[in-house]
């Protein structure tokens, strides 16, 4: 199935 | 000293309006560069970014770059309070402790006065690479508003396949099934209805309809949303405001493991 992935998982923090 | 007068100030009226029940609170930065937030909601899954330039106020200073620490919940509150063609300046020393608002009504007999008192936040800046997206839809906001509206009924999930053909909205639940294709209409009367689509590949992403409803909640700063995609990164939704700023959403698509 599909999963809600968090953004942090894309971006990086700064 | 920050200070910054906004002439039309059902600007800020609608902008927090739109991201106040996305995010609770955020550090509102004044900067030679505007007045701007970023913020992600408490799950971390969404992110707005927003931007007002200074050629949005009239006069704008901010003599040095700080954070004001700002409860949207509260600020919405006392901006309840100023009429939509009322002027709203906003004015903090530095350091700031507490947001001065001043309303003033067009006939210029009327002064409003209103203090905020701001928090200290610790806050998470994400660093957002530039992307050039496969797929960009512009389309009408309200057009848009409708599509999470009625799809909500279905799922919680919504499909979104943007082909040369057009762009297709699909949602599927227990109660059944539902989709919305838009095809590219350049040829309409008014502006705001166009569908336009710049695709450099076929893209097919799935989105949580609840934070797309709350997006859409920015349809009144703006009759036109971009919505741009590539596969397995985050969805950008853009409003700008008129040609002084923008408010962007970042969401995570859900995707397989």
């Amino acid at each position: 199935g599909l999963n809600q992935k968090r953004l942090a998982w894309f971006f990086f923090p700064k | 000293m920050f200070e910054a007068r906004l002439s039309q100030g059902a600007v800020l009226k609608k902008l927090i309006e739109s991201i106040r029940d996305l995010v609770s609170e955020g550090n509102f930065d004044c900067s030679e560069n505007g007045l701007s937030l970023q913020a992600m909601d408490s799950s971390h899954v969404a992110l707005v970014a927003m931007l007002l330039r200074p050629d949005a106020f009239d006069p704008y200073r901010c003599d040095r770059s700080m954070p004001l620490g700002i409860s949207l919940k509260s600020l919405s509150s006392i901006l309840r309070c100023a009429s939509n063609d009322d002027v709203i300046t906003l004015r903090a020393e530095d350091p700031a402790d507490q947001l001065s608002l001043v309303f003033e009504n067009p006939q210029n007999d009327k002064v409003s006065e209103y203090v905020l008192n701001l928090m200290d936040i610790d806050s998470e800046h994400l660093g957002i690479p530039e992307t050039v997206y496969d797929a960009v839809v512009h389309m009408s906001s309200s057009e848009f508003q409708r599509i999470c509206r009625d799809l909500q009924q279905l799922s919680d999930s919504v499909s979104i396949d943007v082909s040369k053909e057009g762009v297709r909205f699909s949602a599927a639940g227990e109660v059944g099934s539902g989709s919305i294709a838009l095809r590219q209409n350049t040829n309409v009367d008014s502006g705001d209805e166009a569908t336009v689509i710049e695709l450099q590949q076929q893209v097919n992403l799935t989105f949580s309809i609840k934070y797309l409803s709350m997006f859409a909640k920015t349809t009144p700063l703006c009759g036109r949303v971009t919505l741009c995609m590539s596969s397995d990164v985050p969805l950008l939704v853009e409003y700008k405001i008129d040609e002084v700023g923008y408010v962007r959403y970042y969401l995570a698509p859900k995707i397989e493991e």
